[in-house]
Protein backbone atom coordinates (compact mmCIF):
# COMPACT_ATOMS: atom_id res chain seq x y z
CA UNK A 1 0.00 0.00 0.00
CA UNK A 2 1.31 3.29 -1.00
CA UNK A 3 2.44 5.07 2.82
CA UNK A 4 1.92 8.56 3.67
CA UNK A 5 5.23 9.22 5.52
CA UNK A 6 4.39 13.25 6.29
CA UNK A 7 0.90 10.95 7.67
CA UNK A 8 2.91 8.88 9.64
CA UNK A 9 5.09 11.27 10.90
CA UNK A 10 1.76 13.26 11.81
CA UNK A 11 0.66 10.46 13.38
CA UNK A 12 3.93 9.75 15.23
CA UNK A 13 4.23 13.82 16.84
CA UNK A 14 0.61 13.32 17.69
CA UNK A 15 1.18 10.38 19.71
CA UNK A 16 4.25 11.73 21.27
CA UNK A 17 2.49 14.89 22.31
CA UNK A 18 -0.48 13.05 23.85
CA UNK A 19 2.53 10.27 26.12
CA UNK A 20 4.17 13.94 26.33
CA UNK A 21 1.54 15.66 28.19
CA UNK A 22 -0.09 12.19 29.80
CA UNK A 23 3.47 11.65 31.46
CA UNK A 24 4.47 14.94 32.48
CA UNK A 25 1.17 17.17 32.50
CA UNK A 26 -1.79 15.25 33.76
CA UNK A 27 -2.51 17.29 36.53
CA UNK A 28 -2.50 14.62 39.85
CA UNK A 29 -7.21 14.12 40.97
CA UNK A 30 -6.97 16.18 43.52
CA UNK A 31 -8.20 14.09 46.38
CA UNK A 32 -10.38 16.33 47.81
CA UNK A 33 -12.64 16.63 44.29
CA UNK A 34 -15.84 14.73 45.36
CA UNK A 35 -17.50 13.77 41.61
CA UNK A 36 -15.41 13.19 38.46
CA UNK A 37 -13.62 16.21 37.01
CA UNK A 38 -16.38 17.55 35.01
CA UNK A 39 -13.74 19.27 32.55
CA UNK A 40 -10.22 17.51 32.91
CA UNK A 41 -7.83 19.97 31.63
CA UNK A 42 -7.63 19.82 27.87
CA UNK A 43 -4.87 19.00 25.85
CA UNK A 44 -4.11 22.50 24.24
CA UNK A 45 -4.54 23.51 28.09
CA UNK A 46 -1.73 20.85 29.43
CA UNK A 47 0.01 22.24 26.07
CA UNK A 48 0.12 25.48 27.15
CA UNK A 49 1.71 24.63 31.06
CA UNK A 50 4.33 22.84 29.04
CA UNK A 51 5.06 26.08 27.01
CA UNK A 52 5.73 28.34 29.78
CA UNK A 53 7.24 25.84 31.80
CA UNK A 54 9.96 25.92 28.96
CA UNK A 55 10.15 29.25 28.04
CA UNK A 56 8.19 28.87 24.57
CA UNK A 57 6.03 30.56 22.86
CA UNK A 58 2.96 29.97 25.01
CA UNK A 59 0.61 29.11 21.42
CA UNK A 60 -1.25 25.43 23.04
CA UNK A 61 -0.32 24.28 19.95
CA UNK A 62 2.93 21.53 18.33
CA UNK A 63 4.59 23.59 16.56
CA UNK A 64 7.96 22.78 15.60
CA UNK A 65 10.19 24.13 18.75
CA UNK A 66 7.53 22.51 21.36
CA UNK A 67 7.49 19.20 19.65
CA UNK A 68 11.73 19.94 19.69
CA UNK A 69 11.71 19.98 22.84
CA UNK A 70 9.57 17.11 23.79
CA UNK A 71 11.79 15.05 22.31
CA UNK A 72 14.91 15.71 24.30
CA UNK A 73 16.30 12.79 26.80
CA UNK A 74 14.86 13.81 30.48
CA UNK A 75 13.58 13.06 33.42
CA UNK A 76 10.82 10.88 34.53
CA UNK A 77 9.11 12.85 36.78
CA UNK A 78 5.91 15.01 36.21
CA UNK A 79 6.73 18.88 35.89
CA UNK A 80 3.47 19.69 37.67
CA UNK A 81 1.63 17.88 40.34
CA UNK A 82 2.93 15.88 43.11
CA UNK A 83 5.06 13.55 41.85
CA UNK A 84 4.90 10.68 44.39
CA UNK B 1 9.14 21.37 46.80
CA UNK B 2 7.68 18.89 48.76
CA UNK B 3 7.70 19.37 52.20
CA UNK B 4 8.62 18.49 54.98
CA UNK B 5 11.81 16.18 52.76
CA UNK B 6 13.02 13.74 55.01
CA UNK B 7 12.44 14.36 58.73
CA UNK B 8 15.91 13.26 59.59
CA UNK B 9 19.71 14.19 58.56
CA UNK B 10 21.13 10.91 58.23
CA UNK B 11 20.18 8.83 55.17
CA UNK B 12 21.34 5.22 54.03
CA UNK B 13 21.46 4.61 50.63
CA UNK B 14 22.12 1.40 48.65
CA UNK B 15 23.01 0.37 45.35
CA UNK B 16 20.64 -2.38 44.43
CA UNK B 17 22.45 -3.50 41.00
CA UNK B 18 24.96 -2.02 38.52
CA UNK B 19 24.74 -0.93 35.05
CA UNK B 20 26.74 -3.26 32.41
CA UNK B 21 27.49 -0.01 30.91
CA UNK B 22 30.12 1.28 33.31
CA UNK B 23 32.46 -0.46 35.60
CA UNK B 24 30.83 -0.93 39.05
CA UNK B 25 34.25 1.09 40.74
CA UNK B 26 32.63 3.95 38.64
CA UNK B 27 29.21 3.44 39.44
CA UNK B 28 29.95 3.33 42.89
CA UNK B 29 32.00 6.70 42.64
CA UNK B 30 29.19 8.94 40.24
CA UNK B 31 26.79 7.57 42.89
CA UNK B 32 29.04 8.92 45.56
CA UNK B 33 29.61 11.83 43.97
CA UNK B 34 26.10 12.61 43.48
CA UNK B 35 25.23 12.36 47.33
CA UNK B 36 27.79 14.89 47.82
CA UNK B 37 26.65 17.37 46.04
CA UNK B 38 24.04 17.38 48.18
CA UNK B 39 25.63 16.86 51.14
CA UNK B 40 27.71 20.12 50.29
CA UNK B 41 25.25 21.98 50.80
CA UNK B 42 23.13 21.00 53.15
CA UNK B 43 23.17 19.48 56.62
CA UNK B 44 22.45 15.86 55.24
CA UNK B 45 24.87 12.79 55.67
CA UNK B 46 24.40 9.60 53.53
CA UNK B 47 26.01 6.48 54.35
CA UNK B 48 25.96 3.65 51.78
CA UNK B 49 24.62 0.04 53.15
CA UNK B 50 24.79 -3.25 51.05
CA UNK B 51 22.19 -4.78 52.27
CA UNK B 52 18.33 -4.17 53.43
CA UNK B 53 16.17 -1.49 53.24
CA UNK B 54 17.72 1.70 52.66
CA UNK B 55 15.89 5.08 52.81
CA UNK B 56 17.59 5.70 49.38
CA UNK B 57 17.31 2.33 46.94
CA UNK B 58 19.00 3.12 43.63
CA UNK B 59 18.37 0.55 41.03
CA UNK B 60 18.67 -0.31 37.20
CA UNK B 61 15.85 -1.76 35.37
CA UNK B 62 14.18 -1.71 31.73
CA UNK B 63 10.37 -1.13 30.59
CA UNK B 64 8.26 -2.38 33.50
CA UNK B 65 10.74 -2.89 36.07
CA UNK B 66 9.90 -4.47 39.40
CA UNK B 67 6.55 -3.60 41.26
CA UNK B 68 7.47 0.26 40.19
CA UNK B 69 4.06 2.13 39.09
CA UNK B 70 6.00 3.85 36.47
CA UNK B 71 6.96 2.53 33.28
CA UNK B 72 10.75 3.36 31.31
CA UNK B 73 10.41 3.79 27.28
CA UNK B 74 13.16 2.18 26.21
CA UNK B 75 16.62 4.30 24.78
CA UNK B 76 16.43 7.97 25.05
CA UNK B 77 13.23 9.53 25.92
CA UNK B 78 12.99 8.97 29.69
CA UNK B 79 16.64 8.47 31.29
CA UNK B 80 15.78 7.94 35.25
CA UNK B 81 13.20 9.01 37.72
CA UNK B 82 12.85 9.27 41.33
CA UNK B 83 10.25 9.17 44.17
CA UNK B 84 10.11 12.23 46.87
CA UNK B 85 11.07 11.49 50.60
CA UNK B 86 8.37 8.86 52.34
CA UNK B 87 8.80 5.09 53.00
CA UNK B 88 8.14 2.33 50.25
CA UNK B 89 8.91 3.45 46.91
CA UNK B 90 9.60 6.83 48.54
CA UNK B 91 12.84 8.16 47.76
CA UNK B 92 13.86 5.49 45.51
CA UNK B 93 15.99 6.14 42.40
CA UNK B 94 15.35 3.86 39.20
CA UNK B 95 17.84 4.66 36.23
CA UNK B 96 16.94 3.31 32.29
CA UNK B 97 19.16 0.54 31.85
CA UNK B 98 18.03 1.01 27.92
CA UNK B 99 20.31 4.07 28.07
CA UNK B 100 24.20 4.29 27.82
CA UNK B 101 25.98 5.35 31.01
CA UNK B 102 29.14 6.54 30.69
CA UNK B 103 31.35 8.69 32.96
CA UNK B 104 32.16 11.36 30.42
CA UNK B 105 29.76 13.41 27.71
CA UNK B 106 28.96 10.65 25.43
CA UNK B 107 25.93 8.77 26.32
CA UNK B 108 24.73 10.25 29.54
CA UNK B 109 26.42 10.88 32.55
CA UNK B 110 25.81 8.58 35.35
CA UNK B 111 26.88 11.43 37.72
CA UNK B 112 24.52 13.99 36.60
CA UNK B 113 21.65 12.34 35.99
CA UNK B 114 22.49 10.82 39.99
CA UNK B 115 22.45 14.09 40.98
CA UNK B 116 19.17 15.15 39.54
CA UNK B 117 17.60 12.13 40.65
CA UNK B 118 18.75 12.26 44.48
CA UNK B 119 17.35 16.13 44.30
CA UNK B 120 13.88 14.37 43.79
CA UNK B 121 14.42 11.52 45.98
CA UNK B 122 15.03 14.76 48.91
CA UNK B 123 12.12 16.37 48.11
CA UNK B 124 12.78 18.99 45.07
CA UNK B 125 10.40 19.37 42.40
CA UNK B 126 11.56 20.28 39.03
CA UNK B 127 12.63 23.77 37.77
CA UNK B 128 12.25 26.31 34.74
CA UNK B 129 15.28 28.01 35.29
CA UNK B 130 17.29 25.95 32.45
CA UNK B 131 21.04 26.58 34.17
CA UNK B 132 19.40 24.31 37.02
CA UNK B 133 20.56 20.77 37.82
CA UNK B 134 16.87 20.23 38.00
CA UNK B 135 15.84 21.01 34.99
CA UNK B 136 13.82 18.09 33.28
CA UNK B 137 16.16 17.91 29.99
CA UNK B 138 19.66 16.51 30.38
CA UNK B 139 22.67 18.74 29.65
CA UNK B 140 26.09 17.62 29.83
CA UNK B 141 28.12 20.03 32.27
CA UNK B 142 31.88 19.26 33.02
CA UNK B 143 32.13 17.21 36.18
CA UNK B 144 34.89 19.55 37.04
CA UNK B 145 32.06 22.07 37.64
CA UNK B 146 30.06 21.81 40.77
CA UNK B 147 26.38 21.08 38.91
CA UNK B 148 24.52 22.86 41.67
CA UNK B 149 22.76 26.54 40.50
CA UNK B 150 21.91 29.66 42.84
CA UNK B 151 17.79 28.25 42.25
CA UNK B 152 18.97 24.24 43.07
CA UNK B 153 21.05 25.37 46.48
CA UNK B 154 17.60 27.84 47.68
CA UNK B 155 15.11 24.81 46.77
CA UNK B 156 17.26 21.94 48.77
CA UNK B 157 17.85 24.48 51.78
CA UNK B 158 14.49 25.25 52.00
CA UNK B 159 13.64 21.93 53.16
CA UNK B 160 17.07 21.11 55.25
CA UNK B 161 18.25 24.44 56.08
CA UNK B 162 21.74 25.14 54.74
CA UNK B 163 25.61 22.87 55.89
CA UNK B 164 26.29 23.69 59.09
CA UNK B 165 30.14 23.75 57.29
CA UNK B 166 32.10 27.25 57.07
CA UNK B 167 30.43 29.23 54.84
CA UNK B 168 33.51 28.98 52.55
CA UNK B 169 33.33 25.35 52.44
CA UNK B 170 29.72 26.26 50.45
CA UNK B 171 29.68 27.24 47.13
CA UNK B 172 27.16 30.10 47.55
CA UNK B 173 27.12 30.15 43.55
CA UNK B 174 28.29 27.44 40.94
CA UNK B 175 32.03 28.07 41.06
CA UNK B 176 33.55 28.73 38.10
CA UNK B 177 37.42 28.23 36.96
CA UNK B 178 39.34 30.65 38.25
CA UNK B 179 40.59 32.83 35.83
CA UNK B 180 44.10 33.76 37.33
CA UNK B 181 45.18 30.53 38.51
CA UNK B 182 48.79 29.24 36.56
CA UNK B 183 46.56 26.17 34.72
CA UNK B 184 44.37 28.23 33.48
CA UNK B 185 42.62 27.14 29.99
CA UNK B 186 40.02 27.65 27.76
CA UNK B 187 37.68 25.71 25.37
CA UNK B 188 37.09 28.38 22.78
CA UNK B 189 38.22 31.68 22.15
CA UNK B 190 36.73 34.62 19.82
CA UNK B 191 36.15 38.34 19.19
CA UNK B 192 32.72 40.09 19.65
CA UNK B 193 33.26 43.76 17.73
CA UNK B 194 35.25 45.05 20.32
CA UNK B 195 35.62 42.33 22.84
CA UNK B 196 37.37 38.93 23.28
CA UNK B 197 35.07 36.49 24.73
CA UNK B 198 36.39 33.44 26.48
CA UNK B 199 34.63 30.31 26.46
CA UNK B 200 34.99 27.49 29.23
CA UNK B 201 32.34 25.00 30.55
CA UNK B 202 29.21 26.60 31.58
CA UNK B 203 30.65 30.22 31.43
CA UNK B 204 31.66 33.12 29.48
CA UNK B 205 34.11 36.04 30.35
CA UNK B 206 34.13 38.93 28.30
CA UNK B 207 37.27 40.71 27.62
CA UNK B 208 37.72 44.68 26.67
CA UNK B 209 41.41 44.62 25.42
CA UNK B 210 41.37 48.52 25.66
CA UNK B 211 40.25 49.20 29.14
CA UNK B 212 41.50 45.92 30.52
CA UNK B 213 38.08 45.31 31.74
CA UNK B 214 36.46 41.49 32.46
CA UNK B 215 33.10 40.14 32.96
CA UNK B 216 32.24 36.65 33.92
CA UNK B 217 29.02 35.23 32.64
CA UNK B 218 27.28 32.12 31.98
CA UNK B 219 26.59 31.47 28.62
CA UNK B 220 22.62 30.72 29.36
CA UNK B 221 22.54 33.91 30.27
CA UNK B 222 23.34 35.00 26.89
CA UNK B 223 21.87 32.14 25.11
CA UNK B 224 19.88 29.88 26.50
CA UNK B 225 19.38 27.39 23.66
CA UNK B 226 23.15 27.05 23.34
CA UNK B 227 24.56 23.97 25.23
CA UNK B 228 27.55 24.17 27.92
CA UNK B 229 30.92 22.96 26.48
CA UNK B 230 31.33 24.86 23.61
CA UNK B 231 34.45 23.53 21.83
CA UNK B 232 34.69 26.27 18.71
CA UNK B 233 33.28 29.64 18.11
CA UNK B 234 34.43 32.55 15.69
CA UNK B 235 33.11 35.81 14.98
CA UNK B 236 32.48 35.59 10.57
CA UNK B 237 32.76 38.97 8.46
CA UNK B 238 28.94 39.81 8.86
CA UNK B 239 29.15 40.47 12.40
CA UNK B 240 27.70 37.08 13.35
CA UNK B 241 29.51 34.24 15.72
CA UNK B 242 29.76 30.55 14.95
CA UNK B 243 29.45 28.12 17.77
CA UNK B 244 30.55 24.52 17.57
CA UNK B 245 30.08 21.52 19.50
CA UNK B 246 30.60 17.92 18.22
CA UNK B 247 29.31 18.18 14.80
CA UNK B 248 26.71 20.70 15.20
CA UNK B 249 27.15 24.50 15.21
CA UNK B 250 24.87 27.09 15.85
CA UNK B 251 25.18 31.24 14.37
CA UNK B 252 23.94 33.65 15.93
CA UNK B 253 23.38 37.46 15.66
CA UNK B 254 22.99 39.49 18.38
CA UNK B 255 21.65 37.55 20.88
CA UNK B 256 19.07 35.76 18.65
CA UNK B 257 20.09 31.98 16.94
CA UNK B 258 18.86 32.71 13.68
CA UNK B 259 16.11 30.05 13.02
CA UNK B 260 17.56 26.33 11.57
CA UNK B 261 20.28 26.01 13.82
CA UNK B 262 22.09 24.02 14.88
CA UNK B 263 22.94 22.07 11.41
CA UNK B 264 25.46 19.96 10.57
CA UNK B 265 29.03 20.95 10.13
CA UNK B 266 29.13 18.74 6.89
CA UNK B 267 26.94 21.76 5.41
CA UNK B 268 29.47 23.77 5.95
CA UNK B 269 31.66 20.93 3.49
CA UNK B 270 33.41 18.76 6.15
CA UNK B 271 33.31 14.87 4.81
CA UNK B 272 31.66 12.72 7.68
CA UNK B 273 34.55 11.65 9.12
CA UNK B 274 35.44 14.90 11.03
CA UNK B 275 33.07 15.22 14.07
CA UNK B 276 34.40 18.19 16.02
CA UNK B 277 36.37 21.16 15.29
CA UNK B 278 38.82 21.88 17.79
CA UNK B 279 38.93 25.60 16.94
CA UNK B 280 38.19 28.52 14.38
CA UNK B 281 39.25 31.86 13.71
CA UNK B 282 38.02 34.27 10.49
CA UNK B 283 40.86 36.05 8.84
CA UNK B 284 39.51 39.48 8.27
CA UNK B 285 42.31 40.82 6.22
CA UNK B 286 41.20 37.52 3.50
CA UNK B 287 37.80 36.85 4.57
CA UNK B 288 39.01 33.15 5.11
CA UNK B 289 37.74 30.90 8.25
CA UNK B 290 40.84 28.63 9.26
CA UNK B 291 39.30 24.99 11.27
CA UNK B 292 41.35 23.43 13.23
CA UNK B 293 41.54 19.81 13.99
CA UNK B 294 43.47 17.34 15.42
CA UNK B 295 46.57 17.89 13.39
CA UNK B 296 45.27 19.53 10.40
CA UNK B 297 43.19 22.45 9.25
CA UNK B 298 40.96 22.98 6.57
CA UNK B 299 40.33 26.79 5.02
CA UNK B 300 36.55 27.62 4.35
CA UNK B 301 35.88 30.60 2.07
CA UNK B 302 33.49 33.56 3.86
CA UNK B 303 32.46 35.09 0.46
CA UNK B 304 31.54 31.58 -1.65
CA UNK B 305 30.65 30.09 1.45
CA UNK B 306 32.92 27.18 0.53
CA UNK B 307 35.10 25.00 1.54
CA UNK B 308 38.80 25.57 0.05
CA UNK B 309 40.81 23.09 -2.36
CA UNK B 310 43.77 21.16 -1.55
CA UNK B 311 42.79 21.16 2.19
CA UNK B 312 43.21 20.13 4.58
CA UNK B 313 46.90 20.95 5.27
CA UNK B 314 49.01 20.04 7.99
CA UNK B 315 48.82 22.75 10.39
CA UNK B 316 52.56 22.87 11.43
CA UNK B 317 53.06 22.96 7.45
CA UNK B 318 51.28 26.81 7.08
CA UNK B 319 51.96 27.77 11.26
CA UNK B 320 55.58 27.18 11.70
CA UNK B 321 55.50 26.56 16.01
CA UNK B 322 51.77 25.66 16.27
CA UNK B 323 52.83 21.89 16.74
CA UNK B 324 50.50 20.95 19.49
CA UNK B 325 46.34 20.74 19.30
CA UNK B 326 44.74 24.00 19.11
CA UNK B 327 42.10 24.34 22.29
CA UNK B 328 41.06 27.67 20.95
CA UNK B 329 42.22 30.73 18.12
CA UNK B 330 41.06 34.06 17.74
CA UNK B 331 42.49 37.02 15.80
CA UNK B 332 43.52 40.57 17.28
CA UNK B 333 45.20 43.20 15.46
CA UNK B 334 46.08 40.96 12.89
CA UNK B 335 47.71 38.92 14.40
CA UNK B 336 46.30 35.57 15.23
CA UNK B 337 46.59 33.52 19.26
CA UNK B 338 46.85 30.20 19.75
CA UNK B 339 45.54 28.52 22.70
CA UNK B 340 47.07 25.24 23.59
CA UNK B 341 45.85 24.45 27.93
CA UNK B 342 47.67 26.94 29.77
CA UNK B 343 49.76 28.52 27.08
CA UNK B 344 49.30 30.61 24.15
CA UNK B 345 50.88 31.47 20.85
CA UNK B 346 50.96 34.99 19.20
CA UNK B 347 51.38 34.11 15.41
CA UNK B 348 52.09 36.58 12.46
CA UNK B 349 50.69 35.57 9.73
CA UNK B 350 51.77 37.51 7.17
CA UNK B 351 55.44 36.71 8.45
CA UNK B 352 54.24 33.07 9.29
CA UNK B 353 56.15 33.00 12.47
CA UNK B 354 55.39 32.50 16.08
CA UNK B 355 55.87 35.96 17.66
CA UNK B 356 55.83 34.78 21.30
CA UNK B 357 54.92 32.55 23.77
CA UNK B 358 52.34 33.71 26.80
CA UNK B 359 50.05 32.28 29.43
CA UNK B 360 46.52 32.02 28.20
CA UNK B 361 45.18 34.23 31.01
CA UNK B 362 47.52 37.19 29.58
CA UNK B 363 44.20 39.05 28.32
CA UNK B 364 43.06 38.89 32.51
CA UNK B 365 45.58 41.20 33.45
CA UNK B 366 46.07 39.06 36.50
Amino acid sequence: LPTHPEKDNKDNDEKLVQDYLNKFYAVEPDPNQLGWKLNPESTSEKLQKMQQFFGLKVTGKPDSETLKMMKKPRCGVPDVGLYG
Amino acid sequence: VTLPGWKKSKLTYRIVNHTPDMSKEDVDKAIQKAFKVWSTVTPLIFTRIHEGIADIMIAFGTKAHGRCPRYFDGPLGVLAHAFPPGNGFGGDVHFDEDEDWTTGSAGFNLFLVAAHEIGHALGLSHSNDQRALMFPNYAYVSPSEFPLSPDDISGIQSIYGSSPNAPDKRPATPTSPKTCGSQVSFNAVTTLRREVIFLKGRHLWRVYPDNSEVERELISTFWPTLPPGIEAVYENMKDQILFFKGNKFWVISGYQVLLGYPKNINTLGFPKGVKKIDAAVCNKNTGKTDFFTGDKYWRFDENSQSMEKGYPRQIVHDFPGISKKVDAVFQQKGLFYFFHGSKQWEFDPTAKKVVREINSNSWFNC
